[in-house]
């Protein structure tokens, strides 16, 4: 463990925290996207499903049952709790166009040729793109509440400060996974487009709108 | 150097 990873792990749990206050308070799921969430939840059950064989630390079980946990609440307040305030229409993206592709990368790239292995790539590769149908609504609609972009900037936060954990981990430990340093840099650069709009104006007192 | 097996981060 380092910083970067504890820093990125807390952004993590930040994130999450910081999409449920914004559903609780405002009541209302809009401007979120099911299919993004729903992917999430593929991504934490397909990679932490070790939590029931594999002991690393309280620290790793308690993060894993928490994200499995929260992800699986947040669809149940999106689908029953709040469902009126959802609306399908603009959550277009075609997920299936990104769970088929992950399928046939985790059986080509893994560590091993094993049901868990290429489980755990799968979910590597699922949430390097799962933001896509959030990041594709947020263009269409092309302006957000001021709390769901905070929301997206806690999520990249935590895979940008990923990257320095990968670097600090090589030369303090020689450990180096490219399945997740590639994964993960893909998934931080689809950030870069959102940071931009959320540094050059929601940091600045103005609201998430995008050029037309 | 090693791989990410067994994996160790969240």
């Amino acid at each position: 463990m380092n910083l970067f990873r504890l820093f990125g792990d807390l952004s993590h749990l930040a994130s999450i925290l910081i999409l449920l206050h914004k559903i609780q308070t405002t009541r209302s799921c809009r401007g979120i996207s099911f299919k993004t969430q729903a992917l999430y939840v593929t991504v934490f059950v397909a990679r932490y499903l070790d939590l029931f064989y594999d002991w690393v630390s309280l620290y790793n079980f308690s993060m894993k049952v928490f994200f499995i946990s929260s992800s699986i609440y947040i669809l149940y307040l999106m689908k029953v709790r709040f469902r009126p305030t959802h609306d399908p229409s603009i959550d277009t993206f075609r997920a299936e166009y990104l769970v088929g592709p992950c399928v046939v990368l985790a059986l080509i790239f893994n560590y091993k040729f094993t049901f868990p292995e290429v489980l755990w790539s799968f979910s590597i590769f699922l949430e390097s793109v799962a933001i896509l149908p959030q990041l594709f609504m947020l263009q269409r609609t092309g302006e957000a509440e001021t709390i769901t972009t905070h929301y997206l900037a806690a999520l990249g936060a935590y895979r940008a400060l990923y990257i320095p954990n990968w670097i600090y981990r090589y030369f303090s430990e020689g450990v180096v996974d490219p399945i997740a340093v590639i994964a993960g840099l893909v998934q931080t650069a689809l950030y870069v487009d959102f940071f931009y709009v959320y540094f050059t104006k929601v940091l600045q007192g103005q609201k998430f709108e995008l050029p037309a | 150097v090693s791989t990410g097996s067994p994996h160790d981060e969240l």
